[in-house]
């Protein structure tokens, strides 16, 4: 009889690690606000 | 294999900086009311190739009201923006834009201009005075109250109104009305203008001398009236002037092409 081998569930070093610090780009737009918001 | 398409711009990007500059002192340029606008936020940039060196730019910008008149001679870098709390005038302008060999051209921009709502003011301040309509009918008597008074003084030509720019009221503690106003100085002196008022007419273009006033009405508790008038001096028009006297305040879109 076929049985499904269990498998472990990815180990956290499996995923692709993040640069310490990463920091996602910020939107390109809208931009900054120079004066205020109204 | 193609080169990948360049990344879309942002922003803040250089380029995107370079367009809003062109586009604001178009958008300046063309303008003959209110007050010169700077810019806020550039909200959104879109670019078109249509050919080697040569784009088409889309931009959305949010601009703010400074202080300085239009047709005020100071640089825009050296206007102030109207603060918050002195009730703020934004616009939004979309602006078209060509970029060929590097060199920004405007093709058309569209702007609506709006004040602050009263209650985003009230919330920042709550004792500021606020806008007050331009057809109020205090405010028309304020601002001919200190144009007389200013021409009933002045050793200088007699001046006649072109335009008012904002007027605020203040209805406690004092009742307090604070007028800005456009204006152009006329062929006669003011002692002219005494005996004959109606044949002073503004000084054609090759003269023109326009100016700004700002005065401030107190009626209450007690009456007084301060004005201040600057006038700029003849300026060569880099573009043809249309002052039309009696303009309101904020005009509801303006389309420039």
């Amino acid at each position: 009889s076929v049985t499904k081998r269990a498998v472990a569930a990815p180990a956290q070093h499996d995923k692709v690690p993040r640069p310490v610090g990463f920091v996602p780009p910020p939107p390109p737009c809208p931009g900054k606000i120079r004066h205020f918001d109204i | 294999i193609p080169a990948a398409p360049p990344a879309p711009l942002g922003c803040d990007d250089p380029e995107s900086e370079a367009a809003a500059e062109v586009a604001v002192n178009y958008i300046n340029g063309q303008s003959h009311h209110g007050y010169k606008f700077t810019l806020n936020t550039i909200e959104d940039i879109r670019v078109v190739p249509q050919g080697p060196n040569n784009d088409i730019i889309f931009l959305e910008l949010n601009l703010l009201e400074t202080k300085c008149p239009i047709l005020s001679p100071t640089p825009l870098a050296n206007c102030t923006v109207r603060s918050f709390a002195e009730h703020a005038v934004e616009g939004d302008c979309d602006v078209k834009l060509q970029k060929v060999n590097g060199i920004l051209s405007v093709l058309a921009s569209k702007c609506h201009s709006h004040a602050d709502s009263n209650e985003d003011v009230r919330k920042v301040c709550p004792d500021c005075s606020l806008l007050a309509r331009m057809n109020n009918t205090e405010v028309l008597e304020a601002v001919s109250a200190a144009l007389n008074d200013y021409n009933s003084k002045t050793t200088g030509p007699y001046l006649r109104l072109l335009e008012i720019g904002r007027a605020k009221i203040q209805y406690h503690p004092g009742h307090i009305i604070a007028t800005e106003f456009a204006v152009g100085a006329t062929n006669c002196s003011a002692e002219e203008a005494k005996a004959n008022v109606g044949a002073c007419q503004l000084l054609p273009e090759d003269q023109s001398n326009f100016g700004f006033c700002t005065a401030v009405m107190v009626k209450g508790p007690s009456q007084d009236l301060q004005v201040d008038c600057q006038l700029y001096g003849h300026q060569v028009p880099h573009i043809p002037l249309l002052s039309r006297p009696g303009v309101t305040y904020i005009h509801p879109g303006q389309d420039t092409s």
